[in-house]
């Protein structure tokens, strides 16, 4: 989109295609042309190399300005983390609280997933290797079980943070979606106004189904923030646009990689930049 | 669906006596629409359209009755010769054991896939070994080894201080004196983006010669889908793909941009997390899976 000399509908039609193959999505991507169409027009723009920086101002602004940080007043403050299956979810939950380990904080966290093979061992090692307890029971549990069994740990333990992890799910698997519903209800009947912070993991090589994951989870269990993990592949996560415009869920913290402190808060400009990357 | 409004479109059509190039243009909007909504890759959807255009100003729908059923039938049977024939078989050696690798991003499904092709192979009266070759991702051995035992197939493991390239090598021989037939290797998810693990792959496959490399692919990818697979092609070759979680509602439109990009038959679909969900893949199914 570089070296123009004029503004046409070749520039707008490779714009929209820029935002389209970022998983924006069509519908999206037309919109957001055609905004920049009329704004092009009100403002009597006539310098081509200035479109991309306004495309990406305006997509930074649907954004919202700045990131919305997770709550952490609670004592403990109880973080569910949710997802379709191998988006992630384990992983973040490492890197959270290894990075609110650094901050001085005490961490503990639930092997929420009972059920795939070898997740409570993963996560336990994660645990092992960020220096934080694990409460956890035997596979097959019922994880509300020990959901209910953390959120009384993580306050004997005076815990400042519990994260709760849970088994990746298909979101039009109703009899999982309503295991998941229990678990939030069982949190909160631990501790009332629990769990503090509900947040969707997605993965950033999803496409176009991630609008219906943040919808239906966000029916199932109500969510307070997206986490976008991958980001250091080559699929860039256009898709939390449409979600943000449908549904305002923020994005919270991005995913770059698989070690503990490969985790980074949200930044809307960086992020519409690297659309375009 | 997009049968429906093609059929919309091009209803108004209908008496009006002649089918102009403006509406095929109109109708070939739909397509690349609804298309795209089920995530197909946009070059694949401009060539696509390109296709179906050319004949949606054919005879046989300029002059029928009906020429929105047309374009869908038209439509149809692209998607059907793009995504090719129905080919869940495996490439096997003449000389056991048959080496297979699977390979792909991370989380898209591998390990589950190796365990889920054991037992396939199994009920064909094959004898199996599953191999854990991802020395990384914390407890992926103990993952495949828990798999293994539920199904009771054996798997090799060196542990995780022994480099994947050994595992694999520890693994041929192993299954030479076991009498094991057909060896299936697990490798860890990787971006086709790291060259450092790229070239363990590459590794891998100059020491074991696979006989058959499957890209295992989530249902669920998006655009990036064609950068993933015509990298892994190109780096390593690939037989075959493995499409997984076709058990949500993802329209799966990463599987015709995978397959049009390099070729390669969609050879199985996973179909839900537990061991017998795994399907030979059928291209028709996807067809109108994606038509919606
Ligand atoms: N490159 C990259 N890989 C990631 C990132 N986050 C997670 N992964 C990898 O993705 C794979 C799946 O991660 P998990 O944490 O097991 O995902 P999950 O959602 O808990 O999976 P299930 O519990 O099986 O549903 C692992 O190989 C991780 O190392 C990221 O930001 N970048
Ligand atoms: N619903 C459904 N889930 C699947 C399917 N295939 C795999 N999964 C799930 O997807 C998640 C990831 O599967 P894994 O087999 O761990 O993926 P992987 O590619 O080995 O992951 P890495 O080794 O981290 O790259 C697990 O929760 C699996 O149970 C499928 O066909 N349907
Ligand atoms: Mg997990
Ligand atoms: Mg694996």
């Amino acid at each position: 989109v570089t070296g123009r000399t004029k503004i046409d509908d070749e520039l707008y039609d490779e714009l929209e295609e820029a935002l389209i193959s970022a998983d924006v999505g069509a519908e999206t991507s037309i919109e957001l042309v055609e905004r920049l169409r009329r704004k092009v027009k009100e403002q009597k723009i006539s310098d081509p190399s200035l479109l991309q920086g306004l495309l990406q101002e305006e997509i930074a602004a649907i954004l919202g300005g700045e990131a919305i940080p997770v709550n952490l007043g609670n004592q403990p403050t109880v973080i569910l983390i949710v997802g379709v299956n191998g988006v992630g979810k384990t992983t973040t939950i490492a890197k959270l609280a290894h990075r609110w380990k650094q901050e001085g904080r005490k961490v503990l966290l639930a092997a929420g997933d009972t059920f795939r093979a070898a997740a409570i061992d993963q996560l336990e090692i994660w645990g092992q290797r960020v220096g934080v307890e694990v409460i956890r029971h035997q596979e097959g549990a019922d994880p509300s079980a020990v959901a209910f069994d953390a959120v009384q740990a993580a306050k004997s333990r005076e815990s400042d943070v519990l994260i709760i992890d849970t088994a990746g799910r298909l979101h039009n698997k109703s009899h999982l979606m309503n295991e998941l519903s229990k678990i939030n209800r069982v949190l909160d009947r631990a501790m009332p106004g629990a769990p503090h912070e509900t947040l969707l993991v997605l993965d950033a090589t999803t496409g176009q189904n991630a609008l219906s994951q943040a919808r239906i989870f966000g029916e199932a269990v109500g969510l307070t923030g997206l986490v976008l993990t991958k980001l250091d592949g080559t699929a860039k996560g256009g898709v939390i646009l449409a979600i943000h415009s449908e549904l305002q869920t923020p994005v919270k913290f991005i995913g770059i990689g698989e070690k503990m402190d490969d985790l980074r808060d949200f930044d809307p400009g960086e992020f519409a930049k690297a659309l375009f990357g | 669906g997009l049968a429906e409004k093609l059929q919309n479109t091009l209803k108004k059509l209908r008496g009006k006596g002649k089918v102009t190039e403006a509406d095929v243009a109109e109708a070939m909007r739909e397509v690349r629409m609804a298309l795209l909504a089920a995530d197909v890759n946009l070059k694949v959807v401009k060539d696509f359209v390109a296709r179906v255009k050319e004949r949606a100003i054919g005879q046989d729908v300029l002059e029928s009755l009906t020429p929105g059923q047309q374009v869908v039938k038209v439509v149809h049977d692209e998607l059907i010769q793009l995504m090719g024939g129905t080919t869940s078989k495996l490439n096997m050696s003449s000389k056991p054991p048959t080496v297979v690798m699977l390979v792909g991003l991370q989380g898209a499904g591998k390990t589950t896939t190796v365990a889920k092709l054991g037992l396939y192979l199994r009920k064909q009266g094959r004898r199996p070994l599953l191999v854990a070759c991802d020395v990384y991702r914390p407890a992926a051995v103990k993952q495949l080894q828990v798999l293994g035992n539920q199904l009771d197939l054996p798997v090799f493991s060196m542990g995780t201080g022994v480099s994947p390239v050994d595992i694999a090598r520890g693994a041929t021989e192993y299954a030479v004196a076991q009498g094991r037939d057909v060896i299936l290797l697990d490798t860890a998810g990787r971006l086709h983006i790291n060259e450092e693990l790229m070239d363990e792959l590459k590794s891998i496959k100059s020491t074991v010669k696979p006989h058959e490399i499957m890209l295992v692919v989530d249902a669920m990818t998006g655009q990036d889908a064609v950068n993933v697979a015509d990298s892994f092609h190109k780096q390593l070759g690939l037989d075959g793909v493995v499409l997984t979680k076709l058990d949500g509602d993802a329209r799966g439109g990463a599987a015709l941009s995978v397959k049009a990009v390099t070729g390669c038959p969609i050879k199985f679909a996973g179909m839900g997390e537990k061991p017998d969900a795994l399907e030979p893949f059928h291209p028709d199914r996807l067809a109108s899976r994606i038509l919606g």
